[in-house]
């Protein structure tokens, strides 16, 4: 049965949708299976693997086709890029928030599709800058969330709020934890981004903070436009170093 | 009459909430009335302006009275924070989203309430990363977008699909206009950057693109710790330059 992680933060930009291909593509050369879905309507995990054409058949179709009790599933509209198991999004996407909001058991669509995947290690879930529901049915099907987040005032004030919304979500899914929170942009010289990461190891319990921090690093731009990887585009990066140093902490919590 | 002007993309942690706190803060500064809406449920703007505990009163009350039919208005509940005047957000807003969507009228509430603004030069809203409810309302309301982004391969994917959603706006309000893009964080070194600028330039025709642009520079998340605008935390950094540049630019579009 695979470990099913979201990669969530309602705070914009701070590298949700960068950790989880770099993270699945860290995993998979050291021969983890790992599958990506993309569950936000702007698609940026689906384009970044190089997918730019309107997708006919995306994780929107199977959403409503389950949502309204037609046979469906997730491996219908599964898609290989860049050598990365996908589950891309398309732009209907952002009409599933309305859509969903009256469908009976609206919050566990989702998790219905994601308990019948049998072959992966790993399944990662993009989610989209906002606590709506699609967020809410990726957290509803994970066992863990991973929190990226720049080393900022703002961001650090958003997780705050995070959090009790995954109390709420606890409801809906018992089995969900905090796998950690993911510092990204991370420059040790300057002051505020120590600070916060002083703040979040005394607030949280140090172990829910990883280790490894991402600095910030064009190449992990350049690799997006390129729709690959940072280690399919350049391994010296300081992106592909921070990457492969999270890929092994990551796999150490799950005793691998 | 205020010009209303939507700083939007649902692009998350491109700069929104910074450039709305400085331009605004920029203009006061040039004896211009401005007033700044928060209807991001994430409340950024109401934090970065040193209002921390929960508000008892926010956009989401008069929103909500205003979708239901009682009697009531924005300045309600005005606040002045940091010396700039302001419509704070609650984490409550969360819920408009779903609340409204079924209000008759739903894409207008916050059109009707701006309308009666009467003492303003310019008014500016700060959205969520998201194209729900309340940006739908904010751009419905709005004379000008001003779009933020970083000059990015994603960020300049987000806003090709942005300007597609503003199209169907504009089926719900004429007047709107694309005032133009800021791009944040930018570094002329940089490769990327030089030519998304230029991409933007060519696509969108040079004077949509704002030839201010804002430079990478820590100053603007301690001013936002500090819960003031740039000018007021230190005028001489790159960051009070570049929003200073900006509030001359932005004022020669409107003749002043
Ligand atoms: N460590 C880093 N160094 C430099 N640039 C980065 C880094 N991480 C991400 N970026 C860039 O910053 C932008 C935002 O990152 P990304 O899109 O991964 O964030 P996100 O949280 O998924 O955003 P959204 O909230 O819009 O989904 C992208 O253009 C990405 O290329
Ligand atoms: N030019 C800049 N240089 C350095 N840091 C910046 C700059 N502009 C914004 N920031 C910081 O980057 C983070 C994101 O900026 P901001 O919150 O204004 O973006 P946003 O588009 O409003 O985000 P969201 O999509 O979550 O609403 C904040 O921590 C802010 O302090
Ligand atoms: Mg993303
Ligand atoms: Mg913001």
């Amino acid at each position: 049965m695979a470990q099913v992680i979201s990669i969530a933060n309602f705070k914009g930009g701070v590298g949700k949708t960068t950790t989880a291909i770099n993270l699945a593509a860290g995993l998979k050369a050291k021969g983890k299976k790992t599958l990506l879905i993309d569950v936000d309507p702007q698609a940026n995990l689906t384009q970044s693997l190089g997918i730019h054409d309107q997708i006919e058949a995306s994780v929107y179709h199977v959403l409503h086709k389950e949502a309204f009790g037609e046979e469906t599933k997730l491996e219908d509209v599964l898609v290989s890029a860049s050598g990365l198991d996908l589950i891309p999004s398309s732009l209907e996407l952002a009409g599933a928030e309305l859509e969903l909001a009256s469908v009976y058991g609206r919050e566990q669509i989702l998790d219905q599709l994601i308990s019948s995947l049998k072959t992966y290690d790993f399944v990662f879930i993009d989610c989209p800058p906002s606590m709506g529901m699609l967020t809410i049915n990726a957290l509803v099907s994970s066992d863990f969330v991973m929190i990226p987040l720049q080393a900022e005032f703002l961001p650090l004030k958003g997780v705050r709020s995070f959090l009790k919304h995954l109390e709420l979500i606890r409801k809906l899914n018992k089995r969900i934890e905090l796998l950690g929170f993911l510092l990204t942009r991370y420059d040790h010289r300057k002051k505020m981004n120590r600070q916060v990461r002083e703040e979040l190891e005394t607030e949280f319990n140090s172990d829910k903070v990883f280790k490894t921090v991402i600095r910030t690093n064009i190449a992990l731009a350049n690799a997006q436009e390129k729709g690959i990887d940072i280690f399919s585009y350049d391994k010296n990066t300081n992106g592909a170093i921070d990457y492969a140093s999270l890929t092994e902490e990551f796999l150490s919590k799950f005793n691998h």
